[in-house]
């Protein structure tokens, strides 16, 4: 049993890493807080962003929490995979840069595994391939597929 | 295994008609006006595995799923998914597997496999062998992904154990 | 008290129309649970937005929610006046379009009362005669005052 | 009542060397990076109105409040807000009104209205003279904007009843 949760408590470490560094620059990792007999303590979730300090996870700003808690999610997969991710505006607390950033490595991970996020920003949705127009009329929904390049603007698809 | 196609037919705010949403195998974004149903469709793949709690669906009651517009008494509401499973991560022989959720108005729900029904029991086991299950981690309601940092330590080993 | 209470109940539906009308073009009212005897029961705040349908505030979609919450807040100054208004990125779940809206409402509003707004949007940084930059360097956080046509750009303050 | 200047020395991410922050009567936008400090502005205005839950301020205890880099001992967080008064709102009969409050290491803190030593009490008391209040309806912390509207009935009722 521990030789099992160590060995995926060191996958996890090392794709947290992997994904936290290409999403912001900065480093992120795991800490034991009690290394001898991980059952009796939690997991640290560390990071440092491109700046600051180092910090554990809780104590982050709210977007910078969002960053992290979908690198978390995305290094996941190594130790238990998922067919697919579905995500309701994961970036709505990030600035722009950190908003782009994540449209990039969600386009990239959608590789590994099918991907269906939820945007109202510009710069995630010109980004994808596929995107799903939906709009209310008469107090129903409806949905239409827009093709990559229409430029999308999130208002229009009312008309 | 990954979602191909999700029909909606009188759920939330989906009218009677069905109205389908193609997918992707890769990135799918979907977007449009605050209110226009987006997270709606969210809560329809919840649903369709098998969310029973109305409270993660956003409503006080299952009945409340049904679209409210719909005056007849007899309306229902009914959500499928087809998946594709050629990678056959559902131990079932088939490429293609369309899961289907029924909700009377009274509030009970049926569950259909390829058009057999079957148990709720038995339609979530065969799902969760595919690591399918309707509060995954992979499942990240509105307004909810900070919540993955602010976790405990405690809660964050709890996580990794659950999974192994 | 009944006559007090019903004085502030009935300025604040008033003004509730009033500003949730020129946010959305839509409607929004109070109703009263127990019309008799308000003490006994309960306010509802009612909304129906362009092309939906009348719902009470607890049942509508994310951006709708912060749409009528700065709707009853604004609306509260008239039976409770602040001030100042202090509001951190309260249109994080908004559209373009009502994100927009908001920034001209809080404009027009901040001649009644000083309004100080955490924002990220391009359309709402951009509206606005006052913006500070807030930027880390060397883990310390520093601001600095940008004049009105400067192009504000939320990452280049790093610079 | 309305600010005209913010100073922040050793609070949060602020440095030991004093940040002012200029506001204008109208609107004042803040915007930055994610972790840039922003938030922390709106904390300290909260903490010099009085805030004294450490929770509230998105920390464990309110000695953490102390800049963290700031390695000495001696170090502590001084805010201090002037405030335009001509309205009169606040009862002192000044046109300007510096309130100022100091954090030491220990977690103690000290009141200071126009450089005079108050007690928490007396401070709180005059300020809300002018409805000033650190968890007023008028301050809305991050992420927090929905939750006005998922009030109760009997919730959005005892709001109103409570300002009358
Ligand atoms: N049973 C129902 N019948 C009809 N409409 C419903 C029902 N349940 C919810 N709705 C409505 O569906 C609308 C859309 O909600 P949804 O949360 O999907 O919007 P959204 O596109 O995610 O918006 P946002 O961008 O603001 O998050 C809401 O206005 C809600 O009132
Ligand atoms: N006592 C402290 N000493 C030093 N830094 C601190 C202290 N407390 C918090 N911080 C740091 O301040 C940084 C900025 O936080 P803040 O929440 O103000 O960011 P923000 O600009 O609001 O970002 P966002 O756009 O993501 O909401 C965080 O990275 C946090 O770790
Ligand atoms: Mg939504
Ligand atoms: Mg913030």
């Amino acid at each position: 049993k521990k030789a099992a949760f160590m060995k995926a408590y060191e996958q996890l470490d090392r794709e947290i890493r992997n994904v936290f560094t290409v999403l912001t620059g900065g480093e992120a990792w795991l800490e034991l807080e009690s290394p001898d007999d991980p059952f009796s303590g939690g997991i640290f979730l560390m990071a440092k962003f491109p700046k600051g300090a180092p910090r554990e996870s809780s104590s982050l700003s709210g977007g910078e929490k969002a960053i992290v808690a979908v690198s978390f999610l995305l290094a996941f997969q190594t130790i238990y995979p998922s067919g697919f991710y579905l995500l309701d505006e994961v970036d709505a607390a990030l600035d722009p840069m950190y908003a782009q950033g994540l449209g990039k490595m969600l386009s990239d991970w959608s590789s590994r595994a099918q991907i269906i996020v939820i945007s109202l920003k510009e710069s995630v949705v010109s980004k994808s391939p596929n995107v799903l127009g939906v709009y209310m009329t008469a107090g129903s929904s409806n949905v239409i597929r827009l093709k990559k390049e229409v430029q999308v603007d999130v208002r229009t698809q009312q008309s | 295994v990954y979602i191909t196609k999700l029909t909606l037919k009188g759920f939330k705010s989906f009218p009677q008609h069905p109205v389908s949403v193609p997918f992707e195998p890769t990135i799918n974004v979907i977007t449009g006006p605050n209110g226009s149903g987006k997270s709606n469709i969210m809560d329809a793949l919840r649903f369709v595995l098998g969310e029973n709690s109305p409270k993660a669906l956003r409503h006080n009651k299952m009945s409340d799923l049904v679209h409210d517009q719909s005056a007849d008494e007899n309306s229902f509401a009914r959500v499928s998914a087809t998946l594709d499973n050629t990678d056959r991560g559902i131990p079932v022989d088939e490429d293609r597997i369309l899961i289907t959720r029924e909700l009377k108005r009274n509030g009970d729900s049926q569950y259909f496999m390829n058009s057999r029904r079957l148990s709720r029991n038995q339609y979530l086991e065969i799902l969760s062998a595919a690591h399918i299950s309707y509060d995954g981690l992979n499942i990240i309601a509105q307004g909810t992904i900070q919540r993955l940092a602010e976790l405990t330590p405690d809660e964050k080993r709890g996580a990794v154990e659950q999974y192994l």
